[in-house]
Parts: structure tokens; C-alpha cells; sequence
């Protein structure tokens, strides 16, 4: 299996070339990379290798291929439709990114034991969390965003797992199991608090 | 420097320390610690013989005290108060999270250069974006989110820099720089969704 860690930075690799391609770049160096990235050079090759031989000798990379080729690599080189559990204070903050839409995907559906008052976004359908199953099958969604309350998080992500869905992105601070097959990704907004409290700790003794 | 993913894994360990307690437990095992966090026993001995000898030969780890001997090693035995830069929509849910306060983190001060219409929850103070430095300052903020477009961050973050904030999380899907003495977490939910789609199209080939 390919560490999380390395498709994090290829997905940081796409968004630096999507900005060179933007500004007309043709080719680039594994050192430009280096420095619109953050990541050592070495590291980007290395990186890189997993998946082929992307670069041409002497030249560097070809901004659009090198581009294509990382996209084909993650599978992103399709739209994808998402669904979104959960439509409060984070859930109707995130219906509203438009970072999402730059990566492929749309979240097309959203789903809510409550649905008074929840403005939707265009291209986006508001379903009460009892059709959850059903539209989600009916539309083939395999990814899905999770922003109910931790009390509620172990029983959505198994019903998401049995329609069929295979990424769970979960933003509840608590553990939540997935069964084979289902990939989870979990965001701990406090961890990411205590992790500069403890670089400033360290400064201040 | 002690690598930022122990200190992630420090923060886990915590979250599953305090509801133990919460549940009447006085003492636990690394093997029930590792199925409460989903992380491998022996990891968590080598995570904690970092910073000292924490258990008791046969009987494991006390659980009140190892939570705090957690706290004292990262620097969260104290309260913090935190800036928010960006009261839009991300910034909007964030200030109603209470997922901060658990990790003994408050939001007292947020900023915008919009002030209209903006609720803020008790506690918290909403201020123009040009008397950032100074409030900061005069409340002695060490750490700050932010969450403003990314045609902005770069000289927000400088700003905040220059302000004497050690700790920034970012949201912003964009490289930003920092001076030395200043940590930034980034959080990007599109590479979040890129992972997600990459084990799907793995599965799917
Ligand atoms: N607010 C933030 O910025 C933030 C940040 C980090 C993490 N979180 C986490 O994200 C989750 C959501 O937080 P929030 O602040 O948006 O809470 P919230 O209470 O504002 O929203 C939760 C929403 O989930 C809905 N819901 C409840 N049970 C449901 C079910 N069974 N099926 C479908 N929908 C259901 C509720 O009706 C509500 O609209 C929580 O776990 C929280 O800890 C929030
Ligand atoms: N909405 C989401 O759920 C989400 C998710 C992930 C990342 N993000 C990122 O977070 C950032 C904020 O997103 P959003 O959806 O909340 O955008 P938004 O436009 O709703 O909010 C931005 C806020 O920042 C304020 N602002 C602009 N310039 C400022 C300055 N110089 N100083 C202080 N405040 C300033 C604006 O007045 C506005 O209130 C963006 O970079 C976005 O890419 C958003």
C-alpha cells in the first residue's frame, strides 16, 4: 500500500502545477518544485518514482504532462459526486468551498435529520438523513463528508459503508471504525491546536 | 526536534485518557490504550519514553496521572487564548466549536475587515482587521487560525508574525512562508478528498 503521506504530497505536487500552468510555465525543475512545494527536491523524485518515469533528462518536467500524469495517477482525472452528513455551523461552511471544486469534486447531496432553514448552494440537493442509503445508491456517490455530532458519527459511517461508499472524510474528534475497503480520513482541528501549543511550550521553557 | 506526528498521537492518547476517566476508569493496559486509539502498543510505549517512565511494572498506567503527565509534556496543563483571522463562512463554524474548549483553547478575539452582521458567542470579541497587532499584543496571543482567502494569507500570517504569535493554522490552500520561531499547521480539505479518490481508483482498477 502507498503511504497516505506520499498521495498528500503528489495532491500538493497537482496544486503547485495547476498555479504554474496558470501563470504559462512550461517546464519545470524538481528544485522550482522544491520551492513552490516546500518539499525537498530528492524527496519529489523519489515520490515521483513510485508511479514512473515522469521527467525528461536535462529538461525537467513538461508542466502539463507531469500535470496528467500525477491526475491519472490519483484517479482524480474524473469528477467525482460526494455526499455531505450533516449540514450545521462545519457542514454548511463546507457546502460553500469552492476548493472542493478545484480538486473534481461537487458534493451534490446533502442529508440532515433537520431540514428547516438550510440554504443549498446550486447543484446541491438537501435530503432528510432517511434517504440516505437510497440516494446514494441511486447516484453511484462513493465519497462522503461527515460533519454530525460524535455521538451520531459510528452510526452514519455504517450505514454509509453498507451503500456502498469507499472514502469516509470524519471531522467528529472521536475513533470511528470502518470496515475493510472503506478508506477514513479523520480532521482533529483540536489536535492541530495542541500540536502548536506544544512547539510553543517548548520555546518558552 | 520531536517529530509532529508523536505529538498528534500525544494528543489521541488524551482524547482517549479523558473519556476513560469519564467512564470511572483508574487504570489502563498499552494493548487498551492501542484499541481505543487504533494505535499499536508497542508505538505508544516508544511515543511516551520520550519525554519519561511513565507506568508501573504489571499494573500499567494510571490514568489520571498520565493524563497529566500528557498535558505537562505538551504544554496544554494551561489555558490558551487564541486570535481567529476570517469571520466568513469557515470562520463562522470554527468560533462555534467546542472541540476547542475541550483542548483548553478559547477564541477571544477574532477579526475581519467586514464587520457587518457578524455574531460572535460569548467570550469572544469581534475586532477590525487594523487593530490586529495591537489587541494581540495587549492580550499576550500566542497562537492564531486563520481563515481568510488565499490572496490574503501570506500577509496575514506575516503580520501575525510580527505581532509575536508562535502557532498559526492555516486553512488557506496555498504555500505560505513563516520566520524561524513560528510553527504553521496547514489544514487542506481538497488533498484530504485527493486520498480519499486515490485508494478508490486503486480499488477500482
Ligand atoms: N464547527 C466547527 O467548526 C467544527 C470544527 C471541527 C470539528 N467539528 C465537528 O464536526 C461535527 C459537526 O459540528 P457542528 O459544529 O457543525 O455541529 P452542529 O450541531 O452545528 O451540526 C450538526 C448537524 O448534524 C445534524 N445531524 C445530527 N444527527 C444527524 C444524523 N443522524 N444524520 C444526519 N444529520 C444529523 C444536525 O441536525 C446538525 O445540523 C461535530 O462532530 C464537531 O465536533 C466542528
Ligand atoms: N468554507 C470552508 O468550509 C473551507 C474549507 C476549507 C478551506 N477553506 C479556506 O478557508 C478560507 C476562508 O474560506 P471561507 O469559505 O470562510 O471564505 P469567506 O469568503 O466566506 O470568508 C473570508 C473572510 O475573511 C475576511 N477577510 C478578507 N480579507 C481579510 C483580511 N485582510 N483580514 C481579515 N479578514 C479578512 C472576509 O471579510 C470574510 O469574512 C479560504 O482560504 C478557503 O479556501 C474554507
Amino acid at each position: 500500500k502507498i503511504p497516505e503521506v506520499t498521495i498528500g504530497r503528489l495532491s500538493l505536487y497537482l496544486r503547485c502545477l495547476n498555479e504554474m500552468e496558470a501563470e504559462g510555465m512550461t517546464v519545470v525543475s524538481s528544485a522550482e518544485l522544491g520551492r513552490r512545494s516546500g518539499i525537498n527536491p530528492a524527496q519529489i523524485r523519489k515520490d515521483l518514482a513510485y508511479f514512473g518515469e515522469f521527467g525528461t533528462r536535462g529538461v525537467g518536467y513538461y508542466v502539463s504532462e507531469l500535470k496528467n500524469n500525477i491526475k491519472e495517477v490519483m484517479g482524480v482525472n474524473r469528477p467525482y459526486e460526494v455526499a455531505l452528513v450533516g449540514v450545521g455551523n462545519l457542514g454548511s461552511a463546507l457546502l460553500r468551498y469552492k476548493g472542493f471544486q478545484r480538486h473534481g469534486f461537487r458534493i451534490t447531496a446533502a442529508f440532515d435529520v433537520d431540514l428547516e432553514d438550510k440554504e443549498m448552494p446550486e447543484g446541491c440537493t438537501l435530503y432528510h438523513a432517511d434517504d440516505m442509503e437510497r440516494v446514494i445508491q441511486e447516484k453511484g456517490i462513493k465519497i462522503a463528508i461527515v460533519s454530525v455530532h460524535q455521538s451520531s458519527v459510528q452510526e452514519i459511517v455504517d450505514r454509509l459503508a453498507k451503500a456502498k461508499v469507499k472514502g469516509i472524510l470524519n471531522f467528529a474528534p472521536t475513533k470511528v471504525s470502518v470496515p475493510e475497503g472503506v478508506t477514513l480520513r479523520d480532521v482533529d482541528m483540536g489536535t492541530e491546536l495542541d500540536i502548536l501549543a506544544f512547539y510553543l511550550s517548548l520555546q518558552e521553557k
